[in-house]
């Protein structure tokens, strides 16, 4: 997925990094000391929909240019996660136990157009 | 919202980069609580000591090895009614911890240099309500041979609790005669370390929140 771009028109993943110093957090969450908070934005044109966002094979680019060239849009498209990984947290329960856990789909590590 | 778009976000204006790194802000917080099934971040009253903290996590699996069966979790003890460590009752609050979602125990303790001889021990399930001697479950006995650190498995089952979620154990040790006899036993002496950085502490392995989702991650 390209990484957003400031001038980058089309569909994308925006990349921020928050550090849990910055929520105030870091008294309660132990490990890790921040985390990647992606998300995905962009326009999705008619001839990108569906397209994988990555590495788009030979298939799904003879599929776009068809669409492109077809005059009727089949509707929406939105430029949305396609990859998600879980994230480890270590915290600090409101009892004083140290509980470990995996919170499923955190991280967007890619994005493409629905 | 992008003019004419069907979709929040494809493209739109863009947001002042300060202001679209205070929404971040906010959304990783919402993702976070979200994500750990909490309303609000919890408020720590007593933080466990950075030292017991520190050799707790050692004991938690390495960090590479995902936890597929859900989550662990360290919860330290609280001693009370001790006369002498060796007939302590050991609390442990874990509201948050759903007892009745265990799938694995072991219970840590620091055993201190003693005489010749091995420390006998015994651990006993204290029912909340219970003083009376009646209200208590065997859950495991072990020779601790020498001081240091020992764990000691424990049924998950004999752990269940819906009616409470503070957990009560309570220690029973002895000297075993080495080359001493049982007279010469020391009265007072404290044969296991019940508070500060070397206090007890268990180690759970909790089922994952959703039904079936362990089966699945592991499948």
């Amino acid at each position: 997925t390209p990484t957003c771009e400031p001038e980058t028109p089309l569909c994308c993943r925006r990349d921020h990094y928050v550090d849990f110093q910055e929520l105030g957090w870091r008294d309660w969450i132990l490990q890790p000391e921040g985390y990647q908070l992606n998300y995905c934005s962009g326009q999705c044109p008619p001839h990108l929909a569906g397209s994988p966002g990555i590495a788009a094979s030979f298939h799904s680019a003879v599929f776009s240019l068809l669409k492109a060239n077809n005059p009727w849009p089949l509707g929406t498209s939105c430029c949305v996660p396609t990859a998600r990984r879980p994230l480890s947290l270590l915290y600090l329960d409101r009892d004083g136990n140290v509980v470990k856990t995996d919170v499923p789909d955190m991280v967007v590590e890619a994005c493409g157009c629905s | 919202q992008g003019a004419g778009s069907g979709c929040p976000n494809c493209g739109g204006p863009t947001l002042a980069p300060q202001a679209e790194r205070a929404l971040v802000l906010e959304l990783a917080k919402q993702q976070i609580l979200e994500g750990l099934h909490l309303t609000s971040r919890p408020r720590i009253t007593h933080p466990p000591p950075q030292a017991a903290l520190a050799r707790a996590l050692r004991r938690l699996q390495p960090r590479s090895v995902p936890t597929a069966d859900g989550d662990e979790v360290i919860s330290f003890a609280t001693v009370a009614d001790s006369t002498s460590a060796c007939s302590s009752v050991l609390t442990f609050d874990l509201s948050t911890a759903q007892p009745h979602q265990l799938s694995r125990a072991r219970l840590w303790l620091h055993a201190r240099p003693a005489p010749p001889g091995s420390l006998y021990l015994r651990v006993f399930r204290r029912r909340p309500s219970g003083g009376q001697r009646g209200a208590r479950t065997l859950l495991a006995e072990q020779h601790l041979p020498a001081a240091g650190w020992h764990a000691l498995a424990l049924p998950s089952g004999g752990l269940r609790a819906k009616e409470s979620a503070v957990l009560k154990l309570q220690l029973k040790c002895r000297l075993l005669p080495g080359n001493r006899t049982s007279a010469q036993q020391p009265r007072r002496q404290r044969l296991l370390d019940t508070a500060g950085d070397r206090r007890p502490f268990l180690q759970l392995q909790i089922w994952p929140r959703e039904p079936g989702a362990g089966r699945a991650r592991r499948r």
